[in-house]
């Protein structure tokens, strides 16, 4: 047997703690307005029958609620990782593993709406759509989690610094090909996805000719923030995690805005909702993507 | 009658499995360790990880040498009795081919293996073989890990391995572990260090580093690594 040791880059026990705020501060602030557009949600509902029959906001909310479970336990598995007994800690593990899953899933759905809504357009009926996209969002993980706890691969995950003293201990994967094909590699998988759809998207909002001659600069800025928006939305900005192996401050810019996700979307979901309902409904190239949307399935 | 001609051949990417440990040979397939540079040259990782691991096997099966001394490769060869029960300790000092030492000694790199450890070999004979080697790997991709970088953007520190082969059976799950210890400049607080061994189940290379059953102690200038298989 060859033996020898390997030396490799650690975060310092101050940028841990730093990342380790961020985070949760980044994660407690999502959650508050992730619940914010949950109640909109249910307050719209409430008030305006459209919502009822509007696959849209029904796939923002349960992106919302899989993203705030996950935060939550985030939350859970960080704080009290250390009183978990082994079986508790497995089933902890289970539980953050499922409702990660839930939330990539949740945002290659978000992709697969926008790409009927906006690439494909014309027939987009399809019968029973959110029950069926229901199934996917909250069925798919299940499976994955269930074939990874049968060959028992959650418990107790440590990570260590410079020092080799453990920083961070919670509930999650210990077994690394399970990880990187349930975690990264499915990631991966809706992270591409995604990426193709928004860039089509993207292209389509610069490319398509504007009504409103003379207001180009401004057609230009919303579609930027369109654009924007929607990479929160479809989780682009988790893909930053490819880039953090280039520096620390790729570490810090990922950190705070995925941390940050749940805000982003509440306020893309009350820019989309709000002002749509009381002004023109050609305001924005989503505005009319989602009229064409509910035209398509009326 | 004069000697024919070896065909030339490329030892780093070229068909078939090189077995031949002479010292001619030795030298080519460590021409290796520099050529084999990530894009550069088409290596047979897997090939070349195999020809050093079964070059271990060599010396304490069919070596007849009691020691290689070569720029890249330092190796003692020993035979050693199972009937003894005191831990054996040998030094590795860059440079100097490795020597039994007392166990007072204290040499900046050293190895001790454990007196359980021999004693379990009691049943295969009483006499078995023991090869410790000090291998310089060069800057090249052989024992780097999959895609030529190591899990999180590692190297291997110094370049440096340590091979131990002692008989001719697997040891694991050793009650008391064997101990390497490795010397080395004080690293920057952003970078640690971490005890590995080359598990040829992993990696699509012919093996990858791991570090189960092995334990880090970090010393500032010199990290103990506690192991309990060989």
């Amino acid at each position: 047997t060859f033996f020898a040791l390997l030396l490799s880059p650690v975060l310092d026990e101050a940028t841990v703690q730093a990342l380790k705020r961020i985070s949760q501060a980044g994660c407690g602030t999502s959650m508050v307005f992730l619940a914010f557009t949950v109640v909109l949600y249910l307050v719209l509902r409430f008030y305006r029958q459209r919502f009822k029959s509007d696959d849209a906001p029904k796939i923002h909310v349960s992106l919302s609620v899989s993203l705030f479970l996950l935060n939550l336990l985030f939350f859970v598995n960080v704080e009290s990782h250390g009183q978990a007994s082994e079986a508790a800690c497995w089933v902890r593990g289970a539980v953050f593993h499922y409702f990660l899953l839930c939330t990539f899933t949740w945002m290659g759905l978000e992709a697969f709406h926008l790409y009927l809504l906006v690439i494909r357009v014309f027939n987009t009926y399809f019968r029973h759509y959110f029950l069926r996209t229901s199934l996917l969002g909250w069925g798919l993980p299940a499976l994955m989690v269930i074939s990874t706890g049968s060959a028992n691969s959650y418990g107790r995950y440590t990570i260590r610094n410079a020092k080799d003293q453990i920083t961070l201990e919670l509930c999650w994967i210990r077994n690394k090909a399970a990880l990187y094909i349930t975690v990264h590699g499915y990631f991966l998988l809706t992270f591409l996805f995604s990426a193709v759809v928004l860039g089509l998207v993207a292209w389509k909002i610069f490319t398509l000719p504007s009504a409103t001659a003379g207001k180009e600069h401004r057609q230009h800025w919303k579609g930027v923030l369109t654009v924007l928006g929607l990479s929160s939305l479809l989780g682009v900005t988790w893909g930053l995690a490819c880039l953090t192996p280039l520096g620390l401050s790729t570490v810090y810019i990922f950190r705070t805005l995925s941390s940050l996700t749940g805000v982003f979307i509440f306020c893309w979901f009350s820019v989309l909702y709000f002002p749509s309902q009381r002004a023109a409904p050609s305001s924005s190239g989503t505005a009319r993507a989602d009229q064409s949307h509910t035209m398509s399935h009326d | 009658q004069e000697e024919p001609r070896r065909a030339p051949r490329n030892v780093c990417g070229g068909p078939g499995v090189v077995h031949d440990f002479q010292k001619v040979d030795l030298h080519s397939a460590a021409t290796c360790f520099t050529k084999c540079q990530l894009g550069s040259n088409a290596c047979d990782l897997e090939k070349l990880h195999r020809y050093w691991l079964n070059y271990e096997s060599f010396l304490v099966e069919n070596s007849s040498e009691k020691t290689v001394n070569m720029s890249f490769v330092k190796t003692l060869v020993q035979d050693f009795s199972t009937d003894i029960s005191e831990e054996l300790h040998f030094s590795l000092i860059p440079d100097e081919v490795p020597k039994q030492i007392k166990k007072e000694d204290k040499p900046s790199d050293r190895v001790r293996l454990p007196g359980s450890l021999l004693k379990s070999l009691r049943d295969k004979g009483s006499v078995d073989r023991l090869a410790i080697t000090v291998l310089d790997i060069g800057p090249g991709n052989i024992f780097k890990g999959p895609q030529g970088s190591l899990e999180g953007g590692g190297r291997v520190l110094n370049n440096r391995l340590v091979g131990l082969s002692v008989g001719r059976t697997q040891i694991t799950g050793l009650s008391e572990p064997l101990e390497i210890t490795f010397s080395h400049r004080r690293q920057p607080r952003n970078m640690t260090l971490h005890c590995v061994f080359w598990d040829v189940t992993k990696g699509p290379t012919g093996g990858d580093w791991a570090s189960e059953g092995c334990l880090t102690e970090l010393r500032g200038e010199e990290t103990v690594c506690r192991c309990n298989h060989l």
